[in-house]
C-alpha cells in the first residue's frame, strides 16, 4: 500500500499476490521481529505457514495449495466454528445438559491452509517446533514418538518425550485432565482428543513439559498434547499452539505470568514477519478508542466481539444493527476471509462495487467464495475504497489496503470478504 | 456468527486482555 485517503486507499498491484504465488520471493525478517523479550513482553516472530520465511517452506517440495483448495478448507473452518458456535449457545439458551460420557464432536475448528506458524521451543533440552497458530482453539499440542499409531509427515524431528528431563505424563486423576474437552484414560494416564471440523484430529498423552517461547522466556510445566496418533490437513507443521480462552491455552495456563495479555500483527505481504507477544508489555500503543469488549458471555473458547456497522470510502452503510446482533462476531487468527451476515455482505459489496465501477474498473470471474473479483492486468497501481470495520465501545478498524483484497492474480483480484448464507449463522 | 479473518487483520496488532476482557486493534503494527 503506497498511501490511503479519506475514501481510498491505493495498493501497488505487484503487493498483492499472496502465497503461495509470491513464495518465490525472498524472506524479509527484520531484526526487531526476531526472538526477544524485554521485562515485560516476549515476543516471538510469526510468519506465513507457505511463505518463503516460513521454516516449513522447503518442505512443500513446489506443491503449494491452489487459492481455491485455500479458500475451500477456509470455506470448512467457518463452517465447522459455526457448528460450534451453534451447540454450545443452544446449550447456554437452556437445553438441559446431559450427562456426556462423550463431549462435542468438534472441539476445535478445521484449520485451513492459510494459517500463520510460530516455533516454539519445548522439553530439556529444548527441541524447536514449528506450530499453526490459531486463536480458535484452546490445547496445544505435538506429534510424538514413538507415534504408537500414526503420524503425519511432518518437517522436523518429532519430539521425543524419553529425551526430555522435564517431560511427565498427566495423571487421569490430576485436575487438569478435567480442564480438556475430549479426555480419556489409559493405564492412569490422561489421554486428551482434539477433533477439527474436517475430520482432522490429534490423540495422544495429556503431559507437561517445559515450553520456550524466546531465549530468555521459557514456562515450566506448561500442559501439552503428545499426540500418538494424528491425521488431517496440518501440513508439515508439528503441531498446533491453541490460543483460545479454554483452560487447557496457552494464555489462560500462562496466566500468572503474562497476565492474560497476548498480542499478534499479521504482515501485509507473505514474506513479511509479522510478531506474537505475550506479556503487558504487549499494550502500550492501545488506547481506549481503540478496544473494544470481549463478550465472554458468548461462549467458551472464542474471542467474541462486538460487530456494529461497516465504512466504505467512508461512509456509513445502511445496517440495522440487528443484523450484526443476531449472529454475534468472533476475531480469529486461523480464519482467512472475513465472513458477514448476509445482509451486511450484500450492503458491503454493493457499495464496494459501485465505487470500483466509477474508476472503471473491469470485472472478473469469481473465485471460490469471493464473487466481487477485478482485471488488474497492466495496471501498476489501484485506488480502492476503504473499508473500515467499527466495533462495540467505538472501536474502528481500518482495514488496510492489503486486507481489502484476496489476489489470485493480477486479473483475478477480489474483495477478500464474504457473506454466511443464513442471517442466523 | 460473523469472524473477521487474519486477511483483515494484517499489519494490525491485534491485542488480547483477557483479565479486563477486551480486545484492541492497534494499526501499523508489523
Amino acid at each position: 500500500a503506497a498511501g490511503r485517503g479519506h475514501d481510498h486507499a491505493m495498493l501497488r498491484v505487484e503487493d498483492m499476490l499472496p502465497a503461495p504465488s509470491s513464495s518465490s520471493s525472498s524472506c524479509d525478517m527484520s531484526r526487531e521481529h526476531k526472538h526477544g523479550a524485554t521485562s515485560s513482553r516476549t515476543r516471538m516472530p510469526i510468519v506465513h505457514r507457505h511463505g518463503p520465511c516460513s521454516p516449513l517452506a522447503d518442505a512443500h517440495d513446489g506443491k503449494l495449495p491452489s487459492h481455491e483448495e485455500i479458500l475451500a478448507a477456509d470455506q470448512n473452518r467457518a463452517k465447522s466454528i459455526q457448528r460450534r458456535v451453534s451447540t454450545t449457545t443452544t446449550v447456554s439458551r437452556g437445553k438441559p445438559k446431559r450427562n456426556r460420557p462423550s463431549l462435542p464432536a468438534s472441539s476445535g475448528s478445521a484449520l485451513g491452509t492459510g494459517n500463520y506458524v510460530v516455533t516454539i521451543g519445548l522439553g530439556t533440552p529444548a527441541g524447536r517446533y514449528t506450530v499453526v497458530f490459531d486463536t480458535g482453539s484452546d490445547t496445544t499440542w505435538v506429534q510424538c514418538e514413538p507415534c504408537v499409531v500414526v503420524c503425519y509427515k511432518q518437517q522436523e524431528k518429532l519430539f521425543d518425550p524419553a529425551r526430555s528431563s522435564t517431560y511427565a505424563n498427566i495423571s487421569c486423576a490430576a485436575p487438569a485432565c478435567s480442564d480438556l474437552y475430549i479426555k480419556g484414560c489409559s493405564g492412569g494416564h490422561c489421554l486428551y482428543g482434539v477433533q477439527y471440523g474436517d475430520g482432522s484430529y490429534s490423540i495422544g498423552f495429556f503431559a507437561m513439559d517445559t515450553l520456550t517461547l524466546s531465549s530468555y522466556d521459557a514456562i515450566k510445566g506448561f500442559r501439552f498434547g503428545c499426540g500418538e496418533r494424528n491425521e488431517g490437513l496440518y501440513g508439515e507443521a508439528a503441531g498446533l499452539l491453541g490460543l483460545g480462552r479454554g483452560k487447557t491455552s496457552l494464555p489462560v495456563q500462562a496466566y500468572d505470568k503474562y497476565g492474560g495479555v497476548f498480542a499478534h500483527c499479521f504482515p501485509a505481504r507473505s514474506s513479511g514477519t509479522g510478531y506474537l507477544d505475550f506479556g503487558p508489555g504487549s499494550l502500550p500503543a492501545v488506547s481506549a478508542k481503540l478496544t473494544t469488549p470481549m463478550l465472554v458471555d458468548n461462549g467458551p473458547t472464542f474471542y467474541y466481539v462486538g460487530l456494529t456497522g461497516i465504512r466504505v470510502g467512508g461512509k456509513l452503510l445502511s445496517i440495522p444493527q440487528s443484523v450484526f446482533t443476531t449472529s454475534g462476531t468472533i476475531v480469529d487468527s486461523g480464519t482467512v476471509i472475513t465472513r458477514l451476515p448476509p445482509a451486511a455482505y450484500s450492503s458491503l459489496r454493493s457499495a464496494f462495487a459501485s465505487a470500483m465501477a466509477e474508476r472503471g474498473y473491469k470485472k472478473a470471474p469469481a473465485l471460490s467464495l469471493l464473487d466481487t473479483c477485478y482485471d488488474f492486468t497492466g495496471m501498476s497501481e489501484v485506488a480502492i475504497p476503504t473499508v473500515s470495520l467499527l466495533f462495540q465501545g467505538g472501536a474502528s478498524l481500518d482495514v488496510h489496503a492489503s486486507g481489502i483484497i484476496y489476489a489470485a492474480s493480477v486479473s483475478q483480484a477480489c474483495l477478500g470478504f464474504a457473506g454466511n448464507k443464513e442471517d442466523d449463522d | 456468527v460473523g469472524i473477521v479473518g487474519n486477511t483483515q487483520l494484517k499489519t494490525f496488532g491485534v491485542v488480547y486482555d483477557i483479565g479486563k476482557k477486551v480486545v484492541g486493534f492497534c494499526p501499523g503494527a508489523c
